[in-house]
């Protein structure tokens, strides 16, 4: 998917690194060091309804349902994560035990039109 | 935002504010901490470099679309000493109610200082510690009972299980163990080095299933 630049407005992926560190996190948050907050943003006029989806067929699929019922043109669908990955994260608990786990589905690494 | 007035920096500090935000609740929600939690006892470097190593062994990964986590907890014990041949070790932990946990492994560690003149043979045993009356008076059952032969020092790990799987399946909180040393081969409160940097702890490998992820009965 796209990564968000200045000279669209189109869906795409907007990425933030939050630093443990600058939220006082650090103390508890063994590893890693930060998380990356990315997020989806951007328009999703018809025409790209379902892209860059799961499969260019979504899109055509999608794309002929518009055509067909004749969905008023003005209509958007929306901007979303198609694609995510988990966070591994080793922690103190609150008795002080070390936790490790993978938090599924936390980094969005692509965003698409539904 | 709108409130703000229309700078590009306040804009973009009320962004920061507004992702950070976002990440302490998604991180407390996803780790189901009801808050931040605030790690009371300073463990030293090389206590926890070296449990960590033990937890590298191997790990449980969650598959994608998995609907059990995988957790690896290491749980560093405090210890009390109940006579010169027996000790107790206590270990702290908290879980959700609605968390359905499956334990996959666990193992106690210890460093023992064996004399190298030591003849005579030791044994040891470790006892799960349950009811009222603690380390002393409660009831307990055997986990493990082992002739230690290799002399020196080093650490050892001593399996739990099952038993530290009826802990977590019953009460949870604090899982007490007693360690009891038998033979003519001297008392195990001198052989245990129990010093910060070599304090006893306990790795654990578990899967759970999360509230919500019961699978459907056909």
């Amino acid at each position: 998917s796209l990564r968000c630049s200045q000279n669209s407005n189109l869906c795409c992926r907007k990425d933030y690194y939050v630093d443990f560190r600058d939220i006082g996190w650090n103390d508890w948050i063994i590893k890693p060091e930060g998380y990356q907050i990315n997020y989806c943003v951007g328009q999703c006029p018809l025409h790209v309804a379902g892209s860059p989806g799961m499969a260019s067929s979504f899109h055509t699929a999608v794309f002929n349902l518009v055509k067909a019922n004749n969905v008023h043109a003005s209509g958007h669908s929306c901007c979303v994560p198609t694609r995510r990955r988990p966070l591994s994260v080793l922690y103190f608990d609150r008795n002080s035990n070390i936790v490790k786990t993978d938090i599924p589905d936390m980094i969005v690494d692509a965003c698409g039109c539904s | 935002a709108a409130a703000e007035p229309l700078c590009p920096v306040c804009g973009a500090a009320a962004e920061r504010r507004l992702l950070e935000e976002t990440v302490k609740r998604q991180l407390l929600d996803k780790l189901r901490l009801p808050e931040r939690p605030s790690p009371g006892q300073h463990l030293p470097r090389a206590a926890l470099n070296r449990a960590l190593r033990r937890l590298q062994e191997g790990g449980t990964r969650t598959a994608p679309g998995d609907l059990e986590r995988g957790y690896e907890i290491i749980s560093f014990a405090e210890t009390e000493p109940t006579s010169p041949s027996a000790l107790g070790l206590q270990f702290q932990f908290s879980r959700t109610q609605d968390q359905d946990v499956h334990i996959l492994q666990a193992q106690l560690w210890l460093y023992l200082r064996l004399p190298r003149d030591l003849v005579a043979a030791l044994t040891l045993r470790i006892f799960l510690a349950s009811g009222e009356g603690g380390l002393v008076g409660g009831n307990r059952t055997l986990l493990s009972e082992r002739r230690l032969r290799a002399k020196g020092s080093g650490w050892r790990a001593f399996s739990l299980m099952p038993a530290l799987q009826s802990f977590f399946e019953g009460q949870h909180g604090t899982l007490r163990l007693e360690l009891e040393s038998g033979g003519d081969g001297g008392d195990l409160v001198a052989f245990l080095n129990a010093s910060r940097s070599q304090q006893p702890f306990l790795v654990a490998k578990a899967k759970v299933r999360e509230p919500g992820h019961q699978v459907a009965k056909r």
